[in-house]
């Protein structure tokens, strides 16, 4: 049986929020040690990865391995139901047909209780090695946001040249170009503002900007991202969660 | 032209 506390609805809400727009129904895996979720956009270009810790409850408890096959369009119905800061408990059998979802008010005697069917899904499950990247980016989640949001309007792609000193993000489009230059620095007294540029290898890579205006969805988890690259090879961006992680892996575009 | 790659390329399946 799982049940699982959270002392917010606010934490689940904001990763559906992060990920319904990419993929539309995955498997949460419930271990004794947490939730998992790996799910590939139809395109089979953007990769999510899950991981919503033990930690992350007040209360938690799962004995056996339980998946919830979940459509996020309708789960997504239900958990905006909630108050961010009610109680939200989910609880369901081992092999269950439903997961029940409870919000209780702090302050109020309010109860409110759904109940979700699940799906039996199909889940090709994507070997993931350690990948070896050749630059890492922190920087605030915002920042990043805002900079995807407005290159966007230029242009479908969107480029990411690392080099020792900088992190320049451009696009080029059929109207006009733009890009935005980051150096590195550290904010001593808010450290979430700082930059962080680490680099071995200089790093010129394209994306599908559509994509990455799809991984912002997750900025409201986590004050920063971190931006992992490597030559040709897919990138990862991570979300960090109190006691977990959002992370996105986007292949990126080659000249034909 | 820039043609996009899929992870398929890169990740096996388990």
């Amino acid at each position: 049986m799982l049940e699982g506390k959270f002392e917010e609805s606010s934490l689940m809400k904001k990763v559906v929020d992060a990920i319904k727009d990419s993929v539309k129904l995955c498997n949460f895996n419930c271990t004794e040690h947490g939730v998992t979720v790996q799910a590939v956009d139809d395109s089979r270009v953007l990769l999510i990865s899950l991981l919503i810790g033990e930690a992350s409850f007040e209360e938690y408890r799962c004995d056996r391995n339980i998946t919830l096959g979940i459509d996020l369009e309708s789960f997504n119905k239900i958990i905006k139901n909630g108050n961010s800061s009610d109680f939200l408990t989910l609880i369901a059998e081992d092999s269950p047909d439903n997961v029940l979802i409870i919000f209780e008010d702090k302050k109020k005697d309010r109860v409110s209780e759904y109940s979700l069917k699940l799906m039996d899904l199909d889940s090709d499950f994507l070997q993931i090695d350690d990948m070896e990247f050749d630059a890492t980016i922190t920087m605030p989640s915002s920042e990043f946001a805002k900079i995807t949001r407005d290159l966007k309007t230029l242009s479908e792609s969107l480029q990411i040249i690392v080099t020792k000193e900088n992190v320049k993000f451009s696009s080029d489009g059929d109207f006009g170009t733009g890009n935005v230059v980051l150096k590195g620095f550290v904010d001593m007294d808010k450290p979430d503002e700082s930059i962080k540029i680490d680099m071995a290898r200089p790093i010129n890579l394209t994306f599908g900007a559509k994509y990455i205006a799809d991984i912002v969805k997750g900025t409201s988890l986590s004050e920063s991202v971190t931006i992992k690259l490597a030559d040709k090879s897919p990138a990862l961006f991570e979300y960090k969660l109190p006691s977990g992680f959002l992370r996105f892996y986007l292949a990126p575009k080659f000249d034909e | 032209k820039k043609k996009q790659a899929s992870l398929m390329a890169f990740f096996g399946k388990k």
